[in-house]
């Protein structure tokens, strides 16, 4: 039930606030 | 009498003594020497000038360096703490610090909270956390209509805005964050803990011993 997502939750999955991809080489 | 040359190193604008950005943050002097490292890479990628434009952060997130995305923008703006369009080395350092795993949790959701507030008004407002949410249905493969994300907009507000005045400000938002912990999941990088292992060849360049 998309409805019951907390939009937070969800815009925490963006690749842009995934830092850790900065140290894959 | 033999004598022994050492070479200045030299280093990019906007280097910063290691010793000095240790002491402001969580990082040791070994773990600002590895991320010299890092940052030299990211830097030198497109424009060579020691300095991380908005292109290189993208590329090193992305793998594209034209690859347009709300969030690493915010991002960039808030490690961009002088307002000049780049990212120094300092910058860097104290910006990633945060995201160190020792770092105390208040100075993530302090750091979360700013990135979240796209018109820097001092609160989250609900036109915000719906640009927010499109732009992450923008880039993801989840489709929702309009009417969904309007609930889940107000559903979340229902929740984190506790004096119910249609904006969450930051008390409301650190009450919010304890009551739901992974929402600072990505404020945290493991690979800050060892630092040193990923990017081993300060060690043979090291001025400073720890």
């Amino acid at each position: 039930r998309p409805a019951a997502m907390n939009a937070f939750e969800l815009i925490s999955t963006s690749q842009g606030l995934n830092l850790g991809s900065l140290f894959e080489k | 009498m033999g004598c022994v040359c050492v070479k200045p190193v030299k280093h990019t604008p906007g280097y910063e003594d290691p010793v000095i950005l240790a002491s402001e943050t969580t990082f040791t002097v070994s773990e600002v020497e590895a991320l010299y490292e890092l940052f030299k890479k990211i830097s030198h990628s497109i424009i060579k000038d020691g300095l991380i434009h908005k292109e290189e952060f993208q590329l090193a997130l992305f793998r594209n360096s034209n690859k347009k995305n709300l969030f690493a923008d915010r991002v960039f703006d808030l490690f961009d703490a002088k307002r000049n369009g780049v990212i120094d080395f300092g910058e860097f350092v104290r910006s990633l610090s945060i995201f160190h795993p020792d770092t105390e949790k208040t100075e993530k959701i302090s750091f979360a909270f700013r990135l979240y507030d796209l018109r820097h008004t001092g609160f989250i407002e609900p036109d915000e956390l719906k640009e927010m949410v499109l732009a992450l249905l923008n880039e993801s493969d989840l489709c929702l209509s309009d009417d969904v994300v309007q609930q889940i907009v107000d559903k979340t507000f229902a929740e984190a805005d506790k004096k119910g005045d249609g904006k969450i400000d930051p008390d409301e938002w650190k009450e919010f964050v304890v009551q739901n912990p992974s929402l600072l999941k990505n404020m945290t990088l493991p690979y800050l803990k060892d630092i040193t292992m990923a990017f081993p060849s300060f060690v043979m360049k090291s001025e400073v011993n720890d």
